[in-house]
């Protein structure tokens, strides 16, 4: 679909690519770490995008259906344009050492 | 106001009072505290409520003119009618000891 191809072409034009909400303090908080470690993440704040209902609608269809229903999609975070999860996986793959080796392969770091 | 008005009349009728966004996940995690501690808290989802919009502007003109630009004013908890604050506040009154007393003294443990 188009909404997918538009997806697709923005998860490639940075090495870190966060879909957010402004106003979404988990957000906040994964744009506040990337940025506490020196990278630059490209942000798509959803709420104020001109496709941002589409993609959020995308996301959700890609995301939404494996975790339980009362959760969302955002924020979603891409690292070399591989989708790499929500806060708790970035924190995660932190805790566990695993973020810094990925971000320097996509030339974050 | 009107608004505030009917705002006193719901903080009023339950000890413990939440408003929340049903997609929010800092307010699940303050349902989910309440409730884990056997506390049924009135919880008021301004996203789907017929006057959340008016609300959620009185509330953040109460609280948001005090807390940074960037961040909202939900959820926002009231114990006992008064209000005891973010997510962040409740979790610290709960570490420091000071929440069981005072849901004790609302009459919600
Ligand atoms: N477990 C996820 C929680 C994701 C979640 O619930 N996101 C909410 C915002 S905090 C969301 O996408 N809300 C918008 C929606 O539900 O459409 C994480 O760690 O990021
Ligand atoms: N420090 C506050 C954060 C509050 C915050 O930023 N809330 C956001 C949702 S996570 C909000 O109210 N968003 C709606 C809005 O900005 O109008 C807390 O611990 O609860
Ligand atoms: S909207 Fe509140 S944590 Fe995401």
């Amino acid at each position: 679909s188009e909404t997918l191809v538009r997806i697709e072409s923005m998860v490639a034009e940075n090495a870190v690519v966060i879909f957010s909400l402004s106003t979404c303090s988990m957000c906040h908080a994964v744009k506040r770490l990337f940025r506490g470690m020196g990278v630059s993440p490209a942000v798509h704040e959803l709420d104020l995008h001109p496709y941002g209902v589409d993609i959020h609608r995308a996301l959700l269809r890609f995301i939404g259906c494996s975790s339980p229903a009362s959760q969302g999609p955002l924020p979603v975070v891409f690292i070399g344009g591989k989708m790499v999860g929500s806060l708790e996986r970035v924190m995660a793959s932190h805790i566990n050492g695993s973020l810094v080796p990925l971000l320097k392969d996509a030339g974050a770091l």
